[in-house]
């Protein structure tokens, strides 16, 4: 998920 | 979400808020480095290409929108801005970007988690963001002093990436398998990079005198 590829972030 | 990623994503957005402001109300740009705000635009353009396929929330979406809004306005008003423009210190922010954006595409080529069109340019807006101020601070170095707002940029610029830190370590902790070693290392040497500035910004606000960087 974004989150696990780290790209929840800004 | 996290009080440290959020006190982090408060202190980036004063920051560029403080340097558009600043360009706004006084109309100029002294002491700013264009190729800096330049990379800044080209980090967000490259980070951000997922803005419009992959929604995470209204706050992703909303921050990401104002930070490439901010970021390609004070590009604009410092090269188009008939005003503004006038105050740009060319000869002085000589500093050759180009030779940041090679590396560090390169080196995204190499080093990301994933190899495909979206993930290496993620990992290059990494890498160009950990060196993007350089030319800011070479700037700074030239003209030996610089004005409050400019200072207060460069250093809510660096906090930004500091809290963000913080924000991994708490991550790293707290959620299962969240192991990100490219933006940790990124980060890691984007703070560091800062640190002289750090350094003398804390001693001018101490000792209460204008900041002065040794030539």
């Amino acid at each position: 998920t974004k989150a696990h590829l780290g790209h929840d972030e800004l | 979400m996290n009080i440290f990623r959020f006190a982090g994503d408060m202190t980036h957005l004063a920051s560029v808020l403080v340097l558009l402001l600043k360009i706004h109300t006084i109309k100029s740009c002294a002491g700013v480095s264009l190729k800096t705000q330049e990379l800044y635009a080209i980090v967000f353009a490259t980070r951000y290409l997922d803005i419009f396929t992959d929604f995470i929330s209204l706050y992703n979406t909303f921050m990401k929108l104002v930070f490439l809004g901010s970021s390609f306005s004070i590009v604009w008003y410092m090269r188009s801005h008939k005003i503004v423009r006038r105050s740009y210190d060319k000869d002085q922010d000589t500093f050759r970007h180009y030779f940041l954006i090679v590396p560090c595409l390169l080196l995204a080529m190499i080093i990301n988690e994933k190899f495909t069109f979206r993930e290496v340019l993620w990992t290059f807006s990494l890498f160009l963001e950990a060196v993007a101020i350089l030319p800011q601070l070479v700037l700074l170095q030239r003209t030996r002093n610089i004005d409050n707002l400019t200072g207060q940029y460069i250093f809510l610029l660096g906090a930004y990436r500091a809290f963000y830190i913080f924000n991994w370590i708490y991550r790293y902790f707290t959620e299962p398998h969240y192991v990100h070693w490219i933006p940790w290392i990124a980060g890691l040497l984007q703070t560091l990079l800062y640190g002289d500035f750090f350094y003398y910004y804390f001693h001018s606000w101490k000792n209460n005198k204008k900041l002065q960087l040794p030539a």
